[in-house]
């Protein structure tokens, strides 16, 4: 159904109680927005939490004024190549990066939102080529898969506090292209990566060394990894699945979380979260047990995936449907945006 | 070491799988 003939009934009892909007920005000068993250900025000693917002041609950083309000303080503007996604650093301090590119990523930029050294605003090519996935780590890290002439390369590249590269290290890849990353929780050297023929890998950042291939069947065409951590000995994997469609059973589950035994690369299937009645589904973010994702309906949902299922439904405002819905880096932060450059910050 | 159907677990799994992975 069309969003706006979606009522409380229709939502189960969801309801937009547990969405509580916070503050409200516009860039009145984007003419496409295409994503949005949140990023701490730290000058003079005074972190705050701030909101980037991306068009296709720049990236613009935005820092809390009084009464709910927000200023632009700085726009990258990022050359002939089209912004593809904003790539959060976890744990970093006026450090962030950037995809560009045409419909594939071609370059990864990092981006120093100020520096006591120099007091500027800088942007830098971290890397360049056919890239597949990338993913900002913890510890100023961004690991990244490419196809090159002799086959697939991943390499992860650690940054300096302003911005420089400082070394890089080779993963050994597998024979699949990976589409996309996890760092494992509960375990420092683990990163965890999906790959196009819908298997999960395991990494040793530290070595190198692929240590396990395990494949999650062909039941849930288009895995992709969002979360990963180990517990008792078993490797649990937060999934989505984009091209997931509306399903009266868990067949077709928006997300799912997957128990794997790493000794065996025997696995099995802990929660499915579906979406709701109605809805298609569209690539999502998630930050602890909380998932989030853009509905083809235009609206956003957002799940409990402890529960397993939908917990909230942002239906879409007067002014049109969601386009984006990212987690901030503080717990309960929802981040959701429209095309036009709207981007409302909501509690949840 | 724990028995379940996904099979013998071990806590320690991944400095295991890091021994014997080729480096």
């Amino acid at each position: 159904p069309a969003a706006e003939q979606l009522t409380p009934a229709q939502l189960g009892g969801l309801a937009e109680e547990s969405l509580q909007l916070m503050s409200k920005l516009k860039d009145s000068s984007s003419s496409c927005a295409v994503d949005v993250s949140a990023v701490w900025w730290e000058v003079a000693g005074s972190r705050e939490l701030c909101v980037v917002t991306a068009c296709e041609g720049s990236v613009s950083l935005w820092t809390p004024l009084a009464a709910d309000a927000w200023g632009k303080v700085y726009t990258w503007q990022l050359g002939e190549m089209a912004v593809i996604q904003i790539v959060p650093l976890p744990d970093a301090c006026n450090l962030m990066c950037v995809a560009l590119g045409d419909l594939e990523i071609a370059e990864i930029r990092w981006l120093l939102l100020y520096s006591s050294e120099n007091d500027s605003f800088k942007q830098s090519l971290l890397r360049s080529g056919n890239i597949k996935a990338v993913l900002g780590l913890k510890a100023r890290r961004v690991v990244s898969s490419s196809r090159t002439a002799c086959g697939q390369q991943v390499e992860v590249v650690s940054l300096s506090e302003t911005g420089r590269s400082r070394d890089g290290r080779t993963l050994m890849p597998p024979e699949e292209t990976v589409l996309g990353f996890a760092e494992v929780e509960g375990l420092q050297d683990a990163l965890v990566g999906t790959t196009a023929a819908n298997g999960v890998v395991v990494w040793n950042l530290r070595t190198g060394q692929l240590l396990r291939k395990m494949h999650l069947g062909y039941s849930y065409p288009a895995s992709v990894c969002h979360r990963a951590y180990s517990d008792s000995g078993l490797l649990f994997v937060v999934l989505s699945h984009p091209h997931a469609k509306e399903s009266e059973s868990c067949r077709n589950p928006a997300f799912r979380v997957v128990a794997f035994n790493p000794k065996t690369a025997r696995s099995t299937g802990v929660v499915f979260s579906s979406l709701p009645a109605g809805h298609a589904g569209r690539r999502g973010d998630v930050r602890d047990a909380c998932a989030a994702a853009v509905l083809t309906s235009g609206a956003v949902a957002v799940w409990d995936l402890q529960l397993g299922h939908c917990t909230a439904l942002l239906p879409p405002g007067p002014q049109g449907d969601w386009a984006l819905a990212r987690w901030a880096t503080t717990p309960g932060c929802l981040l959701a945006g429209q095309r036009d450059g709207t981007v409302c910050l909501y509690r949840y | 070491c724990g028995e379940s159907d996904l099979g013998p677990i071990s806590l320690k799994w991944f400095e295991e799988l890091s021994a014997e992975a080729p480096s």
